[in-house]
């Protein structure tokens, strides 16, 4: 296996889903003595990034809930109960990083908690829908680089019921919780009966060095209107290594166009 | 050119903040909404090499100099915008999310956003009861000049108003909205199309939330400044 490049890898393809309820292995199990495959029931293909519902409509198990009036055909969460949108997903990838390489796993938003497991080991990822999950991986990885990956997506924890006559907002429970609002149905909008659970945004892995940038801010200063401008920059930096670390650390502002440099 | 370095230690197992030194442009391209002018973007890479290691880490984003101020008009109570100290005449419209399912590509996120340019918008505003929109969302909206009016996660039928009347104290952990809000802030804020952060849509957030996001919010006073005076950068950070 090729030595790993830095940079960020994302994981948005091969993965599988299934029902919660229907998977009698645990998180372990699934990640070390019996990773699933798309051949074997209950598993199918997911929508990673995307929602539980979704992967249910790509796979044909339920119907596409914004034709016609088919979301009535949909079983809504307030009835089945959130185990029934509860799901496992899964998918293996490959990575070996080299001595002194860091690996961070990370999820750019899920709704609404997580389990996660890899190569047999859990994490848990806290509530709400709009933060960002980053778990060193480094020290799980496979040695010979092939690494399962299992996610349990539980959907919010107040997903509400929907009344007879809708309404916005439903019956407002899910104003409880840290997460989007429209779903239990609005003026313009059916209730959407998975409440988005999933992994519904970006998958990726982050190989570094021994020092690793984190959330850079950029701000602009004007003066002599307009003619003057200076661009600040702030960031954190993480040395994940035992040692001390001797940085160089450079900032280059280019265009976007060709690449060039601008000249002052 | 505009590349700077310098040299730092980082001790075992760290985790600091640092400023870079400013960088001065002259003149710069300025970042316009759509119908005022070009959207120029630089492209601003950060590398982080270690010695006996090599590239370490490297973050690229695309920059655009631009100033938007807005301020509640007192004869109206509308907003009004500027940017680059130009009035704007704001043509906007509604967004909540580009698809239900949340199957959020990149293609979707531009043929949208390349079209509400081409209804002749210049700003778009993200419903408090959708998303807290993704960085593809605003790089288009950063390409095809909309600014963006970006609420969190309140709205009045569900946090204070609405038939029956609902729970005016918003989510359950107030705590938990922060984080998430802060977060948010951090992955969106230096898109140039991001041009305000409201509390929610049709209501106020509970007080201690609202107080939370107005102090972690507000400008910094150098940033306020139209004056010719110029601060140290440990003045600001």
């Amino acid at each position: 296996m090729a030595e790993e490049g830095i940079g960020k890898r994302l994981l948005d393809r091969g993965w599988l889903a299934a029902r919660s309820t229907e998977v009698d292995l645990t998180g372990v199990e699934l990640t070390t003595t019996h990773p699933p495959s798309a051949e074997q029931s209950p598993w199918v293909e997911a929508v990673v990034p995307g929602t539980v519902l979704a992967t249910l409509v790509k796979n044909n198990l339920v119907r596409d809930p914004f034709y016609g009036l088919d979301n009535e055909t949909i079983i809504d969460i307030g009835e089945s109960g959130r185990d029934y949108y509860t799901f496992w997903f899964f998918t293996m990838f490959e990575c070996k990083p080299s001595t002194n390489q860091h690996v961070d796993l990370n999820f750019r938003a899920i709704n609404y908690s997580a389990d996660v497991y890899l190569n047999g080991h859990k994490e848990v990822l806290p509530k709400g829908m709009f933060r960002r999950h980053c778990i060193d991986v480094t020290d799980i990885l496979d040695p010979d680089g092939k690494n399962l990956l299992a996610v349990l997506v539980y959907p919010p924890d107040n997903p509400g019921k929907i009344p007879p006559d809708g309404g916005q907002g439903g019956d407002h429970e899910i104003g409880k919780d840290v997460a989007a609002q429209y779903v239990e149905g609005w003026d313009w909008m059916t209730p959407i009966r998975d409440r988005n659970t999933g992994i519904w945004d970006e998958v990726s892995l982050l190989i570094t060095g021994p020092v690793k940038i984190i959330d850079p801010h950029l701000v602009s200063s004007f003066f002599d209107d307009y003619k003057r401008a200076y661009l600040h920059s702030t960031l954190e930096l993480v040395n994940k290594s035992n040692f001390v670390a001797e940085c160089s650390l450079s900032i280059q502002v280019g265009t976007e166009i060709d690449g060039d440099i601008c000249v002052v | 050119e505009h590349l700077q370095s310098e040299h730092l230690n980082i001790a075992a197992g760290s985790h600091v903040v640092h400023t870079l030194p400013e960088l001065f442009f002259y003149k710069p391209d300025l970042w316009w909404p759509n119908g005022m002018g070009k959207q120029p973007l630089y492209n601003v890479e950060i590398t982080v090499d270690v010695e006996n290691f090599g590239e370490s880490d490297s973050w690229s984003h695309h920059f655009g100099f631009r100033k938007i101020e807005s301020h509640i008009d007192s004869a109206t109570g509308g907003r009004l915008f500027k940017v680059n100290g130009q009035s704007i005449f704001i043509r906007g419209g509604n967004w909540i999310l580009s698809d239900g399912l949340l199957r959020l590509s990149k293609r979707r996120y531009e043929t949208d956003i390349k079209f509400h340019a081409e209804m002749n918008f210049n700003m778009m505003r993200c419903w408090g009861g959708g998303l807290a929109e993704r960085p593809e969302f605003y790089h288009y909206c950063d390409i095809y000049g909309l600014l963006v009016w970006q609420e969190f996660w309140i709205t009045g039928d569900c946090d204070g108003r609405g038939i029956p009347v609902s729970n005016p104290d918003g989510p359950l952990d107030h705590e938990l909205f922060l984080l998430c809000a802060r977060d948010t802030v951090k992955l969106l804020r230096n898109h140039p199309s991001l041009a305000l952060w409201v509390g929610g849509n049709e209501q106020v957030p509970p007080d201690d939330i609202n107080t939370a996001l107005k102090m972690d919010l507000q400008l910094h006073p150098y940033f306020e400044s139209s004056t010719d005076l110029k601060f140290s950068i440990e003045d600001i950070y």
